[in-house]
């Protein structure tokens, strides 16, 4: 499903240069359930970004569903990311001004998914991650993990097909966190590809395969027995 | 060193109340090493906040080094946050356009120090938290864990005599992680009263007193033996 050939990722500002991913290889295939783990600084969310089709590499060759990323346009990568990506992000940018219900329902209008249709899915999203008496919040009146669990809710708006989840549970006590971890694990064995960046070395057991990055590289990378 | 007696904190948005806070009775002691814990939305970063001079509880008496925190006008309250605290928020709060080290240096400005001094004592602030090698870079030409360690520094800025700390490893790994935890272990040993909200139960284990909340009241309150 994905196919990740020696892609290196450079930022340049001024007078500093960070090679942020140097000569990655990565197969993912379709519904994996994958964790990529590394420190603080390693090229995690930047590969995440790449993934999403947020970023493009300086370098290398990104194939996704066989349609080869560099050839395309601005606007056909963000037609892939509405349809068929679900990114949660780890600053999760939520849209400040609008409510928990609107956050989630914003990539079901992009779709072009119908009023009513829209606001009785994310409704039910929010429910799922247990928001429902938080719907009509904005994000400034809710907590540090309940604005998480929109953005978690806001990535699953379009049953997306690969779902990337930048260190989800980071802000979640451990029994809301296993919750989110139990509904990522569901959508997994329906069909979806989840991948997940993690400091949670529990989680990351729970995985098929996990990934450890470090300076940019990938370290090692083992499939579960 | 602070005192709070029946703290209540009910936020009203037009027809929604959320009674944050319900009669929460806490005393801390100088140099004090505490975590508190609890699901999200429990109410953690509310108490943090009126704590931390931020917020105004809607009832209930503040005591704060003899001062009652309620009798104070705004600019009273700003000069003590400057003088004798240090916030790390949950969601960071950084200056999108500044650097890393004029994030870190800008409380010391509002504290009156020169220029030349506090430029100094930024750099140092951001060589301790592992940054020496990323002071010009901006907010968002940081990694997560980065900015989170960004924020750490900047509220170490004026050596706070109370430090606290919204979830200060939530995005770092385990390795950047202890070493946050060590030195913020270093300053409570030096007299700084610290106080951590967390998730991470093994950090709490580490603290002297462990605070429990839920449903905005507090569970228990216990002191290591
Ligand atoms: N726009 C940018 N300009 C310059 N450097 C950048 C930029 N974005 C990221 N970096 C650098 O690239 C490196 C990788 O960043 P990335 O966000 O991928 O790390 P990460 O593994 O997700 O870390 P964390 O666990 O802290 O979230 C970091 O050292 C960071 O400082
Ligand atoms: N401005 C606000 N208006 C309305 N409700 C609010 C506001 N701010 C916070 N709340 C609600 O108050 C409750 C407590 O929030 P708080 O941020 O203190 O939780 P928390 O314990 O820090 O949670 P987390 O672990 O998720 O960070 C939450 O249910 C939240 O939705
Ligand atoms: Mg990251
Ligand atoms: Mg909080």
């Amino acid at each position: 499903m994905i196919e990740l050939h020696q892609i290196n990722r450079v930022f340049r500002n001024g007078e500093s240069t960070v090679h942020a991913l140097r000569d990655v290889d990565l197969r993912i295939e379709a519904a994996e359930y994958m964790s990529i783990l590394g420190p603080s600084g390693s090229g995690k969310s930047t590969l995440m970004h790449i993934l999403g089709c947020l970023d493009t590499a300086t370098g290398g060759r990104y194939i996704l569903n066989n349609h080869d990323i560099s050839t395309l346009d601005v606007n056909q990568m963000a037609a892939i990311r509405n349809r068929n990506i679900g990114f949660i992000f780890q600053r999760f940018h939520l849209l400040p001004r609008s409510t928990a219900l609107q956050n989630v329902a914003m990539p079901m209008r992009l779709a072009g998914m119908k009023n009513a249709d829209r606001m009785l899915r994310a409704a039910q999203l929010l429910q799922r991650v247990g928001l429902g008496d938080r719907m009509h919040h904005r994000p400034s009146q809710l907590s540090g993990g309940q604005q998480q669990r929109v953005a978690i809710a806001r990535a699953l708006a379009n049953a997306p097909q690969l779902l990337l989840a930048d260190e989800p549970t980071g802000n979640l006590d451990t029994q809301s966190g296993s919750q989110i971890v139990q509904l990522l694990e569901e959508l997994q064995a329906e069909g979806t590809t989840v991948v997940i960046v993690t400091h949670d070395e529990e989680l990351a057991a729970r995985t098929g395969r996990v990934v450890r990055m470090l300076d940019g590289k990938i370290a090692s990378d083992a499939v579960k027995a």
